[in-house]
């Protein structure tokens, strides 16, 4: 038995050809914060700690769907959620509806270990994170451009979409739908 | 979404996710992230964290799943979260987990997840798509 880390920046629909400059950003902040989490193990810190660390690192990271870099609401908005938990006690936290807090697990890991809640969400998670000193900032910090436009072709082809998926305009859904129907007369 | 679980040498596990959510989702829409069992979950067999479409991913009750089928099926880490992400349709969700013994996968029904592991004993792996 060894210690052993494993971290994710999301699943979808990911182009097989995803230029460079879309994957290479993301390929080095993955293999970073794999070696943020390897350090943390080999000097001996908590999971609990490891995991953490990890992914306030993802989370700083604008490429991924999470605290800078969120995907937005149907408003232009951004709501982060996140969640921790300890195997051997279960003792978990979560937050959801978070619109100013810079890193949404740093408030779920207190809301486990300073509440006898699990569960904190929006204006009760934000007051929460501002009485023990978390760090925030105006909402437009998490805020890209590149979410903004992607948040412009989920509107105009009418859909939500998970992490990475490519958007799909109205003319393509329809021809789709007309491909399916050629489909299954065959 | 971003997440990660980990073990170390004494075989205590701790899984974290974040997440925005999806693009154009509802103002007070809850995904499966934050709610325990869902998205994340860990006990003293494994640690999890899903990403994907949050709903189907509620609905499979995907990583409290990857646990219980290794507690009640006797699988391990690697065949429980295998057969865990076949039950969920096609296209909606990966996740990464961990064992208390070391163990390491990080299946998915996605085209790609952007993922990363590597474990003591010197194995590394760095991947978007299926090999």
């Amino acid at each position: 038995m060894g210690w052993a880390i494993a971290l994710h920046g999301g699943a979808g629909d990911i182009p097989l050809s995803l230029p460079p400059e879309n994957r290479l950003p993301r390929e080095a902040a993955l293999r970073h914060c794999l070696d943020v989490g390897i350090a943390a193990l080999k000097a001996h810190k908590h999971p609990l700690d490891v995991v953490e660390l990890v992914v306030r690192e993802l989370e700083n990271h604008q490429n991924f769907n999470a605290g800078k870099g969120s995907v937005l609401t149907t408003s232009g908005t951004v709501e982060m959620e996140a969640c921790i938990m300890d195997g051997k006690t279960k003792k978990c936290g979560a937050v959801s509806g978070l619109s100013t807090v810079v890193n949404a697990i740093s408030l779920a890991r207190l809301v486990m270990e300073k509440t006898p809640h699990i569960y904190l969400a929006f204006d009760g998670a934000e007051a929460f994170a501002r009485e023990h000193g978390l760090e925030t900032v105006d909402p437009s910090h998490f805020i890209t451009p590149e979410n903004i436009e992607r948040l412009k072709l989920a509107q105009e082809a009418n859909r939500v979409q998970i992490d990475y998926t490519q958007p799909i305009q109205k003319e393509v859904k329809k021809d789709a739908a007309s491909a399916d129907v050629d489909s299954q007369i065959g | 979404t971003v997440g990660c679980v980990a073990v170390d040498n004494e075989g205590n596990l701790a899984t974290a996710t974040s997440t925005g959510g999806l693009v154009n989702k509802m103002v007070g829409r809850i995904g499966d992230t934050p709610i325990i069992g869902a998205g994340t979950y860990a006990n003293h067999l494994c640690a999890v964290s899903a990403t994907g479409r949050g709903e189907m991913i509620i609905r499979g009750t995907v990583a409290r799943d990857v646990a219980a089928v290794m507690e009640f099926k006797g699988l391990s880490l690697k065949e429980a979260a295998a057969y865990v992400v076949e039950q969920v349709p096609p296209g909606n969700v990966g996740l990464v987990a961990v064992s208390s013994t070391g163990e390491v996968t990080m299946p998915f029904n996605t085209t790609g997840m952007f993922r990363a592991c590597a474990t003591e004993d010197g194995y590394s792996e760095i991947g978007i798509w299926p090999d």
